[in-house]
């Protein structure tokens, strides 16, 4: 095996840039969100505020489950709720400046972790397809 | 470096037995598959038959978009449809007698693989969070 140090290996050179990631705004109607989700076919995206600062994460599931009522399904919830109603705010995130040795912790529980400059604005995504690349690479090269 | 060779290492040690697994059958009503998908919290669960074959998977993704009508949300498609009707069948799957090796390469384009014996019955799945344990396991440890 090659000398394959997870500790050297920085996030910034594989992960997806901001500009590529879909993300919904804390403000946003959860039906707006359901549509972001629905049309990328992601099953959770990065909340961001006005300021492209990291807030949380919201899924498909935080919003499906707002339309299960007592006794039937009701999509009135997607019109009256907002992205901040439901989302999940408490979010492991790591430093621009991290490594993947940082990254694979965070990524055993969560299947993309958020990478935010020292203002806490998101300046990318890193996922754990890009980890598992990266390690096909490595023993398959 | 440890001499971490994935051809050696078999999916049947670590993989989560098929009982349990979440899943669901072609003929269940949509509206059924979507209650057991909010209910695990998973975001797509296998599809068998009745014989415990397998035969697709089907997302949170497949559900909600029939829901997804030319001007507004319509909730009625997920009671008139079923699970067959939206499935993705063309799903790649590793034999039970499969090694890591064989499920890195699924498990870059795929969350998760279904295991399968030699009748095409699933007798469990490997995950992303499984392989990336083994992985921190082999680097950390
Ligand atoms: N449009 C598409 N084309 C091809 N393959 C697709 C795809 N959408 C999803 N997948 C596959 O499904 C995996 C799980 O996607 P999920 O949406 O649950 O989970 C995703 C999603 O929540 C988030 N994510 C990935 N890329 C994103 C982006 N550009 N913007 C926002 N969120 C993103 O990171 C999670 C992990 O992504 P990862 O790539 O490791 O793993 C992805 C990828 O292997
Ligand atoms: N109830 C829960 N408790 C704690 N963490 C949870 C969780 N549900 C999901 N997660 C976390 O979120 C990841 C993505 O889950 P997802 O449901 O999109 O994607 C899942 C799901 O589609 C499927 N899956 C996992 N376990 C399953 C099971 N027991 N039955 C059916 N499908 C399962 O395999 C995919 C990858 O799972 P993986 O464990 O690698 O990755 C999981 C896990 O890290």
């Amino acid at each position: 095996l090659t000398h394959f140090d997870l500790s050297s290996i920085p996030v910034k050179e594989d992960m997806i840039d901001a500009e590529k990631v879909a993300h919904v705004q804390l403000q946003n109607p959860l039906e707006h969100a359901l549509l972001v989700l629905t049309k990328t076919g992601y099953n959770a995206v990065p909340v961001l505020d006005l300021d492209g600062r990291f807030c949380g994460i919201i899924s498909k599931s935080n919003i499906v489950e707002t339309m299960f009522g007592i006794e039937e399904i009701e999509i009135s919830q997607l019109y009256k709720k907002k992205v901040e109603d439901v989302m999940q705010p408490d979010i492991p995130t790591i430093n621009e400046t991290a490594t993947l040795e940082d990254a694979i912790h965070v990524l055993i529980d969560h299947s993309f972790v958020c990478v935010l400059n020292n203002d806490e604005q998101m300046v990318g995504i890193y996922t754990r397809r890009e980890i598992l690349k990266q390690f096909r690479n490595e023993f398959y090269q």
